[in-house]
């Protein structure tokens, strides 16, 4: 479903080149659940942002179902984006003007869902992740950690194929985390693809496959402890 | 050193009030390491806010090193926070248009430092964070866990009396926070005083008292597991 061959993503710092990913070769199957494993700075959100389609490789190419994800147009890659992809980033992107159920319900705007049934889908995905009681909060009326599961309601809302989540836990306590691994165990039964950048060893056991990423290379890609 | 008597903050929200902070009683002697642990929205942040005198309680008071916050004025306000406090923010808060040294830069700024110290002073900070490659890089070009660790380098950079932490390791992996925390247990043998609010019971363990939040109340306040 996913394969990215040798893929390097390169930045120019100056006189300095930062080799933020540095020869990548992956390929992840359709019902996958693979943790990302990786230090601070080793390259895990430039992977994810690039199998979001959200970044290009400096050279090395990413297949997306069957097709080459550099050759789309601008709108091409939009519309695989949200049709297949659901992404929860790092950090957050929620927009600070709309409320929850107005931030969970705009891919599903863009996807051409008709009003009411965008409203009742909002509202059913933020339920999921325990925040019924703060669907008319916006951002800065939230705590970080509700802030984080809106941003996990607005990826999940689409039913996406794929769910992308970078540090999917990082703001919430170990009940909630656990709800929320509860949460996206559930819907890789179902069949969505998940592939997950974690810090958190308890987050990763739950992973069927790890891939370790060190200095933008993969050093090691094998079962989870526990799959 | 800092004392909370009563303290209430309340958010009117449509026709609901919510109750944020619902009577704290804390008291924090100078020197000490204190972990706050709560679930996600249970008032962490809000209390963080309060004693870091960014926020003014809905009633009650606020005492910090015998004077009464909340009869100070914004200027005098400005200069205890800039003179006593150094703050981590939850969601890092930093300039995007300023590199990693200028971030780090700006309370010595705000303090009257020289130009030229306040610059080897930030320099030395993020070398203790283990940024030294990235002084730079602005925000955008940082990696979550890297952003993270220059919120860190900033609030420490003044050399603060108290240390207000939330999640300070909620970004970084296991190796980078385990140096995060040998860096605050050094400074807080040091005498600064810490009060660091975590998700993670391994933060917390490294506190020697724990006081736990639940619905804007503390509902448990005692030594530490490992105290
Ligand atoms: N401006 C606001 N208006 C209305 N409600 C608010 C506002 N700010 C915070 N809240 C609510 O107050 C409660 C406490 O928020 P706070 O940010 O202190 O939680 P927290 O303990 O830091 O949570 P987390 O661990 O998720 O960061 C939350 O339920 C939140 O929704
Ligand atoms: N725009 C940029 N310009 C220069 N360097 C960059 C840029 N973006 C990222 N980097 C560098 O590329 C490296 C990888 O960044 P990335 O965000 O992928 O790390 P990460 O594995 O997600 O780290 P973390 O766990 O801290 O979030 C980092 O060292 C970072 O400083
Ligand atoms: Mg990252
Ligand atoms: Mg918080």
């Amino acid at each position: 479903l996913v394969e990215l061959v040798d893929v390097q993503r390169h930045y120019q710092q100056g006189d300095e080149l930062v080799r933020a990913l540095d020869g990548v070769n992956l390929q992840i199957e359709a019902g996958e659940y693979v943790a990302i494993v990786g230090a601070s700075g080793s390259g895990t959100s430039t992977m994810m942002n690039v199998l979001g389609a959200l970044d290009r490789p400096t050279s090395g190419t990413y297949t997306l179902d069957g097709t080459e994800v550099s050759q789309l147009g601008d709108a091409a890659l939009s519309a695989v984006r949200n049709r297949a992809i659901g992404f929860v980033f790092q950090s957050f992107h929620l927009l600070p003007r709309l409320d929850a159920v107005g931030n969970v319900e705009l891919p599903l705007g863009y996807a051409g869902v008709p009003r009411a049934d965008r409203r009742v889908r909002a509202l059913s995905a933020l339920q999921r992740v325990g925040l019924s009681d703060r669907t008319t909060h916006t951002p800065s009326q939230l705590s970080g950690g509700q802030q984080h599961r809106v941003a996990i309601a607005r990826a999940l809302v689409t039913e996406p194929r794929i769910l992308l989540a970078d540090e999917p836990t990082g703001a919430l306590d170990s009940d909630t985390t656990q709800q929320i691994l509860g949460l996206l165990a559930g819907l890789n039964a179902a069949g969505m693809t998940l592939i997950v950048v974690t810090h958190d060893t308890e987050v990763a056991a739950r992973a069927r496959r790890v891939v370790r990423i060190k200095d933008g290379r993969i050093v090691s890609d094998g079962p989870s402890a526990t799959a």
